[in-house]
């Protein structure tokens, strides 16, 4: 241990077991943890090569071995992997916050999307394939013409009641979907949000199943054309991908409906709440609050951590080089970052938590929490990701000439955890969908939700 | 200035509320703005529209005062050693005087904070700095993110960054040859051109 980091631990004021505890679950959850990690860093299967010396397609490959790795090794964690919440914390440290081709769309909105607006039958149909990895899914809404606007999304779905089918069809080029993980060349089922047109009458966006690639050969089905969307800015080893669709029939039991349905004649039978359908977005914009908070963390770990090794210049000549920690502009850069982690860790578990007890109701009929809850989703996703995407960048510059370098993790930290702030919604737009839930609030004089409530108390 | 009297940063409640106010000011701000558009004759979506840019620092304010509340709240209903709720209450005081600080002029635009107020959160600031230090490491040791998870050079827990550094370096396609296979075919002929020219 270098001497000079051995030093800052040694003059700590807090019990730092008592903290670890409280950041990592409480004690029997840190515990779990904690073997979760040995298991992976001791399991040589799981070692390759440094990323930051590899191609794309040698990365995209080795993303794709060990993601297959996981889920065939997950089953002999036993009990150490128990629910949704063991699993994410497995796959995070088998892919250190890569893409997990097998995991991260097919978990994170495939299988949310159909435990939340499936039928029964649909479940039994898909949910449990999805589980045992027959069926491979992902989650394709956004198009090349529009994202973060779902109610300019072009893609129609139109019912025939001859058939009993759905045609889902891409009408122009803008229409293409564009975007979606693992969309490209990896799954072979995609849920497809389209324009629901019945009896003439557009419906708006309806979700649908639509199996995309032959499940003997994985070639493209007939009236799909599928690829890769190319290079980005980060992410390299996700196929994020498009989807052309030529006029494909389904049947109409491929429409999600355990919200609102359309009969065998095509009779539409609207949700009892308009906004049901996005509730995976919602989902979504709770968990990324949580990741924000952990990305800044990361970052602020390898900034102090560095600035507390690193000697620089002399306050005095003659005397010893000062650690950088110990310069007060520094601390200034990297202090507020701190506490800034901290804050967004409370607000994630807040989050989270919110989520959890909102949806539970909304399961049970009642609704009454989710204009709250959206709202506040909203809002939180946009002020922590843009914090946390300032605040990287922030940290590499504190580290000077070497945080530039991809050895000090943060160039690929920052390129990683960018797209948050325009996936799942854009963040102006997301911030405006907060403001109209607060000015409401404000010009209606409710007092709303107890978030709310102090926009009409005296100041 | 009847305000600002009761200004006591040292004091977590009181900075909330001042997060509070100016929460609610933008809002008011920005909802004042949206009725006059209206009674100006603009329809409610245009209205919106025209209003929209103080409407995002309107939402910013309501989500950083969310977040400063919860980070306290939380500190309070927490059951901790006194030794972990003081480190944790100076981090929320950071937290919360750096905002304090970075966005004076929506403090100040609301009546809240006056010149002299906001040098002082610039100096208290500073002040807290020290007070964080001696923790500084520890408190983000305490996230417990493995070496394998940061994936960094300059992160290690073992602060042995320069060894290291040399070593990563080394993997570099590059360093695989002493000469490389470019120096035959750009280098060289270059280096020739230019001592001929010379003679």
């Amino acid at each position: 241990i270098n001497p000079d980091i051995q030093k800052e631990r040694d003059t700590r004021t807090f019990d730092y077991e008592e903290l670890a505890m409280l950041l990592n679950g409480g004690k029997e959850e840190r515990e779990k943890r904690k073997k979760i990690v040995s298991i992976v860093e001791s399991d040589r299967d799981y070692d390759g090569p440094d990323p930051s010396f590899m191609s794309r397609m040698d990365r995209f490959e080795e993303w794709m071995r060990k993601s297959s790795l996981l889920v065939k090794k997950k089953e002999k964690l036993g009990e150490l992997v128990q629910d949704h919440k063991d699993f994410m914390f497995y796959n995070l440290n088998v892919t250190k916050k890569r893409p997990n081709v097998f995991f991260d769309l097919h978990y994170g909105m495939f299988v949310p999307t159909l435990m939340g607006q499936a039928t029964d039958e649909q479940r039994a149909k898909w949910l449990i394939p999805a589980i045992n990895h027959e069926i491979l899914g992902t989650y394709a809404q956004t198009e090349m013409g529009h994202g973060t606007f779902l109610r300019g999304l072009e893609t129609t779905a139109h019912y025939d009641p001859e058939t009993e089918e759905f045609e889902i069809h891409s009408p122009t080029i803008s229409s293409i979907k564009w975007w979606p993980g693992t969309l490209g060349k990896t799954c072979n089922h995609a849920i497809v949000m389209a324009q629901l047109y019945t009896r003439g009458v557009c419906h708006g966006i309806h979700a649908f199943m639509v199996q995309i690639r032959n499940m003997e050969d994985h070639t493209s089905m007939p009236g799909i054309t599928l690829g890769d969307i190319g290079p980005k800015f980060g992410y390299n080893e996700n196929d994020n991908g498009f989807l052309k669709l030529d006029h494909v029939r389904v049947p109409r039991d491929n429409m999600l409906m355990k919200h609102s349905q359309v009969l065998e004649d095509g009779t539409y039978v609207a949700a009892p709440r308009k906004n049901l359908t996005y509730g995976t977005m919602t989902m979504v914009r709770s968990f990324i609050v949580r990741d924000a908070a952990y990305a800044l963390a990361r970052a602020c770990t390898i900034a102090i951590r560095y600035s507390a090794v690193r000697r620089q210049s002399e306050l005095r000549p003659g005397e010893p080089e000062p650690q950088i920690l110990s310069y007060p502009t520094q601390q200034h850069k990297l202090f507020p970052l701190l506490a800034t982690s901290y804050a967004f860790f409370f607000a994630q578990l807040h989050m989270v938590e919110m989520y959890g007890s909102v949806n539970e109701a909304v399961g049970k009929g009642d609704y009454s929490n989710m204009q709250e809850l959206h709202s506040v989703s909203s809002g939180l996703k946009a002020f922590t990701t843009w914090t946390t995407n300032s605040g990287i960048e922030v940290c590499r510059m504190s580290c000077g000439g070497h945080g530039y370098s991809l050895a000090s993790g943060l160039p690929e930290l920052y390129t990683y955890f960018t797209p948050n702030c325009t996936y799942e919604g854009e963040n102006t737009v997301l911030m405006l969908q907060n403001a109209r839930y607060l000015i409401k609030c404000a010009r209606e004089g409710s007092n709303g939700a107890k978030s709310v409530a102090y926009i009409h108390q005296d100041a | 200035p009847q305000m600002r009297q009761y200004v006591d940063f040292n004091d977590l409640d009181t900075i909330c509320k001042l997060y509070e106010q100016r929460a609610r000011g933008l809002v008011k701000f920005a909802a004042n703005k949206v009725e006059e558009e209206v009674r100006n004759g603009e329809d409610l979506v245009g209205a919106l529209n025209k209003v929209s840019v103080h409407s995002v620092r309107a939402a910013n304010a309501h989500c950083h005062y969310f977040v400063v509340k919860n980070f306290v709240d939380e500190i309070k209903t927490l059951e901790l050693s006194p030794g972990l709720r003081s480190v944790l209450m100076d981090l929320a005081r950071l937290y919360a005087l750096d905002g304090l600080s970075k966005n004076s002029g929506e403090f100040m635009e609301e009546g809240l904070l006056s010149g002299k107020d906001v040098k002082q959160c610039h100096q208290l600031v500073v002040e807290l700095l020290p007070k964080i230090r001696p923790n500084a490491v520890s408190l983000v040791d305490s996230y417990e993110f493995s070496d394998k998870i940061l994936m960094s050079v300059l992160g290690r827990y073992d602060g042995n960054v320069y060894p290291n550094l040399l070593e990563w370096a080394m993997k570099s396609e590059l360093n695989k040859t002493d000469v490389i296979p470019a120096y035959e075919k750009h280098i060289r002929p270059l280096l020739k051109r230019h001592q001929m020219s010379k003679l």
